[in-house]
């Protein structure tokens, strides 16, 4: 499994539709305080499944919907896709077969959630279950948030098997 | 599936042994399973020593020492099974100048099988990386996105870079 | 009392608002009583909205803003009642460049009358200091200060700085 | 009131007998990571009075004795002692009148706890006591602690509280 692209609409500050090319190697993300790069990352946590708000720094999914700015007024939904190149057929269940995923998450601002796969609806558990044992889901580290590098180090001993298991 | 989990972390705590030793040019570290009858629930215990310095609480390590530990042990897991794609949001922030160049230099080797993406403030850590993407709000409070070339023009692409950085 | 506490709090509120537009070049924030009438009880609200930015939550805020944010809000009981002394420990690390040279100016104009030590990685913030002092570990695990001199040798006593740090 | 030195024997990572001086204005503190910063930090918290080896790392306060370096053995003690400026009379109670006090803290590998103010033997209650209404007493917040500037923010409104309390 390798990640191709993330695009973002109504995203937190991501008004615009915004579209991160993944590179192989080392990609760097840059620029001034508060101008965006962790709602990147909030991005990406949000559409792997990530179920608590408060991870990504709001009460509620209602909270990332853009709420304006300047002239620019709030908008009606937010919405991140994520384009999986699968051609390696690493993935587990339904979507083994496709050689391309992509997996698309939507709240709106009275609060509806929508979830896709390959533009069909389906469930926050069909694309939990996509990322369940490939090292991206929940359990594992491959999102380290700004300021939370110590969590593994003060966690209890017990709490710190998720990255084993994950592993195992 | 307990020898399974005995035999990951057994490889892991091997890599993360050598990884924190290549991490800080010297000392040791281990991983304990504090019930070894119990592998699959047990908690797991890290002990880490620092080059010329002597065993202690994890807690008594310096925030730089405790970040480098813990990419140290996360990568010892992609070593025994490579995650996909891994993003790093500001990880080098607690770093020296010296720990920073390490870092990036263990980041360029595993990124042979892991995608990484890392969010930072570095000078050194833009110009290890492969990709640059600058982050914006020339419009007040929206965000966009700029591919920043880093083979064409490097000397204006850094400024560009350390510009918005 | 109870009006010794309102009239510390609105003056703590003014200069927080004044500080924050400072450091934001921009923007507004404000504390708030959540319960008024019980002013001696109350627990304190605080709203910042960076300029540009509609107002929301503070934890929506980015890890650089709510440093800003915080180190505005402890400078403004200062700015009432300057605390003798204070120790900063790598407050600058999630600052960008215009940041640490905000902070740092700001830092300039509180140390009037108040004594600052700063821990840093940061070189702006090295040059800023009025003195420096720098720890090494020639002794593998045993700590030993250094007083560099500034006035003297500058370029000299930067190079050992950035050495060190 | 103003802050002289701060000096440190067997305390952490300082084994021998080291002095910081406070000059006005700005003190910048630098150096690899590792090397003892923090430690400075961590002294002049627990010579103020801090009552929670937590907070300063340990597990107790005989963590913070130097237990060995390479050739160096454990030492038999910690003790860091503050000298203050007193020539103002800002501190209240018994030591209002000295122009300078000198507190001391200290403790022995088998758990002995020692306190003094300009050299007479103490309890700790004496020492938080010169500090409060000052400003650094541990309620107050004249020491960020690295990694912990978010803690105001995402502290429960009334948790606030201990900062403006300070300040009244
Ligand atoms: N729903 C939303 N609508 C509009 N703006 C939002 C929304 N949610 C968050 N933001 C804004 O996004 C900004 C934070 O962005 P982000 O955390 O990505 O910054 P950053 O680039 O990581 O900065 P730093 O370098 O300081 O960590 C905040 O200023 C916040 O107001
Ligand atoms: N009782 C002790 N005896 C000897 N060494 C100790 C003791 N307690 C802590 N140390 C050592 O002190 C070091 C931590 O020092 P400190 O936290 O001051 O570093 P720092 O200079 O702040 O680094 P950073 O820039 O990474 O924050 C650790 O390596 C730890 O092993
Ligand atoms: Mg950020
Ligand atoms: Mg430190």
């Amino acid at each position: 499994m390798r990640f191709k692209r993330l695009e973002m609409v109504g995203f937190k500050s991501f008004a615009d539709r915004t579209r991160v090319d993944f590179q192989p190697g080392v990609t760097a993300i840059v620029g001034p305080n508060g101008c965006g790069k962790s709602n990147v990352s909030d991005a990406l946590r949000w559409v792997l499944g990530e179920q608590s708000a408060h991870q990504l720094r709001g009460d509620s999914a209602v909270d990332f919907i853009f709420k304006g700015a300047g002239k620019r007024k709030m908008m009606g939904l937010a919405e991140v896709t994520l384009t999986i190149d699968n051609s390696d057929h690493s993935v587990a269940g339904p979507f083994a077969d496709f050689a391309e995923i992509q997996v698309t998450r939507r709240v709106h601002r009275d609060g509806e959630r929508e979830y896709f796969i390959n533009k069909v609806p389906c469930r926050l558990k069909d694309i939990r279950d996509i990322f369940m044992d490939t090292g991206m889901s929940g359990r594992g580290v491959a999102i380290l948030q700004q300021g939370h590098i110590d969590a593994i180090l003060n966690a209890k001993p017990e709490e710190r098997r998720a990255l084993f298991d994950e592993a195992a | 599936s307990r020898e399974r989990f005995i035999t990951t972390f057994e490889q892991i705590d091997h890599h993360f042994g050598e990884l924190f030793t290549a991490l800080f040019e010297g000392g040791q570290a281990k991983l304990h399973l504090l019930d070894p009858d119990n592998p699959l629930e047990s908690g797991i215990e890290i002990t880490a020593q620092p080059p010329g310095k002597k065993n202690g609480s994890i807690n008594l390590l310096s925030g730089g020492e405790k970040a480098l530990t813990t990419l140290a042990l996360i990568f010892s897991t992609y070593r025994v099974r490579p995650a996909p794609f891994c993003l790093l949001d500001e990880v080098d922030a607690p770093l020296d100048d010296a720990n920073v160049g390490r870092f990036n230099r263990l980041l360029r080797t595993m990124a042979i099988s892991t995608q990484f993406t890392a969010i930072t403030h570095n000078k050194s850590t833009m110009e290890a990386a492969d990709a640059l993407y600058g982050i914006t709000m020339a419009e007040p409070g929206v965000s966009s996105l700029i591919a920043v070339h880093l083979e064409e023009e490097p000397q204006l692409a850094m400024g560009e870079a350390v510009a918005v950085g």
